[in-house]
Formats: structure tokens, sequence, C-alpha cells
């Protein structure tokens, strides 16, 4: 097997596709099985894991074209090169791109999409050509033969070189991209997603997810998706401290704020921005301030709201100013009282998390429209 | 040589000089002559023919043809 030149690799393990349009040579079902299939022949040998998406951005852009497709290598009509697919990395890397002028196919006839697919997503995962004229990597497009797994040792190796070897079971993996709930892990530290004493550090929206924060782990939720994805934040964020205690995104920025003590951090997708950690103070807050209960952007202000116990302060994007004193929670929140774990804007709504107990809070009639548990976001 | 051969040599040099452009990084600069052993395309081929354990000859030998002319990934086998 080889690498790409630096070993470029996801520095997390939990990764995004999102098929971008479709051949017609295929029933779009067929295809969604075929790339997913392909993607769970790599995460069944490693940590790896895979959610699709519908909308919005993704680590792996999947798509089909003929000739010439806004990149550097144009396709060149039926036969020859029948796919390519980029390193790891922003922008494109890891997107694959299929040569629409290819007959794709689920069986063994033509160019079975299923098997080119697979190879393609080895490359988005970081592996180059093998030599091993057996191995999935190896260049040269063979016969599909449905009874054996494309996979062979030399491509194992390779992406156990760059990633490690499976947590689980191949079953487990070949079967589901989603972790099993949590509550069922061996762990006994492991939170129960659906106990009724669940309470959260911090929530706050990233890039179309929600993310629930919970000591050393977080949950990644897609609106439209009923189970979450259960993570360690360092799997996310290897130098960020195990536990935070607020974070807010600024999605017009696509940068996520994360706070610990009294230092922040600021994220773009799984990237630590450079210059980071700061002091909290730098952010116009006093120097006697420790730590921060909870935040969030209020996208439709332009201002960041900063609980500490009973009260808050705001920074306004547009004059660049902080509120000189605190306002009282309950003034301007009425219905939600004492301190607040945590909290989030979803749509045009925000959301406290105060213990057990999660308060839907509507800005414009300002006040409480709903009492809610604070599993709601979960399927339980 | 007789036309046809001559033809099929030629397709077959310009088959050969884009697979190596396009998947080993060769660059024709002006005349690369084949036939002479130290010849960019010549080593390029060479090169090709090591990496799928064909015969290394640095000639347009039939198993060298007959693999350019299989479907493969677009993606180079040498990094570029």
């Amino acid at each position: 097997f080889s690498t790409f030149a630096g070993d470029p690799k996801w520095a997390k393990q939990v990764l995004t596709y999102r098929i971008l349009n479709y051949t017609p040579d295929l029933h779009p079902a067929d295809v969604n099985a075929a790339i997913k299939k392909a993607l769970s022949v790599w995460s069944s040998v490693t940590p790896l894991k895979f959610i699709k998406k519908d909308r919005g951005d993704a680590d792996i852009m999947i798509s089909f074209a003929a000739k010439g497709h806004n990149d550097f290598i144009p396709f060149d009509g039926p036969g020859g090169s029948v796919a390519h697919a980029y390193a790891p990395g922003k922008e494109f890397g890891g997107d694959a791109h299929f040569d629409e002028d290819e007959t794709w196919t689920k069986s063994t006839e033509g160019t079975n999409l299923f098997y080119v697919a697979a190879h393609e997503f080895g490359h988005s995962l970081g592996l180059f050509h093998s030599k091993d004229p057996n191995a999935l990597m190896y260049p040269i497009y063979r016969k599909f033969d449905p009874s054996v797994s494309p996979l062979h040792q030399d491509d194992i190796n390779g992406i156990q070189y760059l990633y490690g070897q499976s947590s689980s079971t191949h079953n487990d993996q070949m079967e589901s991209t989603e972790i099993k709930d949590p509550s069922e892990s061996k762990d006994p530290a492991l939170p129960n997603t659906c106990g009724p004493n669940l309470t959260f550090d911090a929530v706050t929206t990233f890039r179309g997810e929600i993310m629930f924060f919970k000591d050393k782990h977080f949950w990644r939720k897609y609106p439209a998706v009923k189970t979450a994805d259960f993570n360690l934040i360092t799997s996310f964020w290897p130098r960020l401290p195990p536990g935070v205690d607020a974070t807010y995104e600024i999605p017009e920025n696509d940068e996520t704020v994360i706070f610990k003590g009294n230092e922040f951090w600021v994220v773009r997708g799984d990237t630590i921005l450079p210059g980071y950690p700061q002091k909290i103070y730098t952010l116009g807050l006093s120097k006697d301030i420790t730590k921060i209960d909870a935040a969030f952007y209020n996208a439709n202000e332009g201002k960041t709201y900063y609980f500490i116990a009973d009260k808050f302060w705001r920074y306004d994007k547009r004059s660049h100013t902080m509120d000189r004193n605190p306002m009282l929670v309950r003034d301007a929140f009425p219905g939600i009282n004492g301190k607040i774990d945590a909290v989030f804007q979803y749509q045009n709504f925000f959301y406290f998390f105060c213990g057990r107990k999660q308060f839907e809070f509507d800005p414009d009639k300002k006040r409480v429209t709903r009492l809610l548990k604070t599993n709601f976001w979960f399927q339980c | 040589f007789p036309a046809g051969t001559r033809q099929n040599k030629e397709g077959g040099m310009q088959l050969i000089q884009k697979y190596l452009e396009n998947y080993y990084g060769f660059k024709k600069d002006g005349e690369s002559f084949i036939w002479k052993s130290d010849s960019p395309m010549t080593q390029k081929i060479k090169e090709m023919q090591e990496f799928f354990g064909l015969e290394v000859t640095g000639k347009l030998d039939s198993g060298t043809l007959d693999l350019i002319e299989k479907r493969r990934c677009g993606f180079p086998d040498v990094a570029g």
C-alpha cells in the first residue's frame, strides 16, 4: 500500500458525506446503497464512522460528471479513467468524482459503482495506489466479483496504518454508521442519553448540527436524523481540554467558540484556529470572571450573550462593545431563573438548559413557550 | 513500416504518452525519442512497467499496450 505525501488523514473519526447528484444509470436508492456499502468497507476495519448529509457542507462530496468538471483532471469519455478522488483535506479534499460517461451498474456488467466507490473512498481517506494486483487500491479496474470482499490485507494494512483498528466487531460496523445509544455501552461513566437526570455542560449549533456537551463527550445531532452520534471531545479536537463550560457558534464566520475555565478557543470544523486559547477577559469581560456558565450568539441581533450565575453580559458585534453592567436573567428572560447550564438558539427560539429542565423561549413574545425534557432532542 | 502497422504504432505512441502524462507525471519536452534507452519517455515506461509488475523493457510491448487500454482510477500512480 502507499499513502499520499505527508500522510494526510482526517483528524476525526466521524466523517460526513453528501451525494450531490445521481447517475441516470441507476435508481437513486441503488446509488445510496452502493455508496453506503462502499464506506462501510472502510468503517468495518477502522474506528471511522460515516454520516450521510442531504444539504450543506460535508467532508466527502460525491458527484457524477463527464469530461471537464471544475477540477484539474477532466474525464476522458467511456473507458480509460472511470473515477477519481482527493486526499483528505479542506475544500475538495476527500471529494470523489465519478465519470458519467461510464455505464454504472450494481452488477458484474458495466462498471460496478460499489466497487469503484470503495476504491475511491480509499483515496478520500488517505490511501494512494497499491502495487498489489489483488488489492482494492490497485489502480486498474477488475471485473467485480460480488462473492468476495473487495478489501485485501494490503488495503487493511494501509488504512489501519492511518486510523488504527476498528474498536468493535465487524458486523456492528457493517450494520450502522451511527453509534448505538451510549446508555447501552459498558462504560458506566457514559451518560444515559434517555435518563431522566440528563444534564448538559454546553450546547451549540454547529454547521447545521446541534452539539450537546457532557463531561468529556458530546452528542452530534442532525435535526433531520433520529439518532445522535456520540464522541469524545478529544477525538474531534485533540488539543481541547476534556470537558467544556460553554460554547456558541457564529455561523456567518463558520466559527465556534468553546469555553473552559477562564480560557476560550475558536474552532472551524475540526481545526482549532491559531492563537488560541485566549483568556476570557480579552472578550471585554471583567478580569474577576473565572468561568462562563453558558453562552449563545443571537444571529438576528448580532449580539453574543454570556451567562454567569443569574446575570448576563452582551457583546454587540456591530458596535464592538460589551455591556458595562450585567443584566438579570429573569428580567430579560421572564420564566428563566437561576444558573443556566447551557443555551443555544435554534431557528427563532432560545433553548435554556437549567439542571434537568429545558425551557423553550420565544424572544418575540418574551416568554417561555414550552417546558421540555433535556433529552427532547434525542429519540427517547 | 506497412501503413497499418505504422498507424497502430502512432496510436500506441499517443496512448502511452497520454497515459504517462496522466498517471506518471510525464512531461513531453520537445521530441521524446521513445527508442533511445535513456529518453524520458523510456524511463517513464519502465517506471510504469515496474509499478504493474510487467517485464521492464522500456518498450511499447503488447503487455504494456493491453494494460493502458484497461479502465482504471483517474488518480496518478506516482505522487505529483
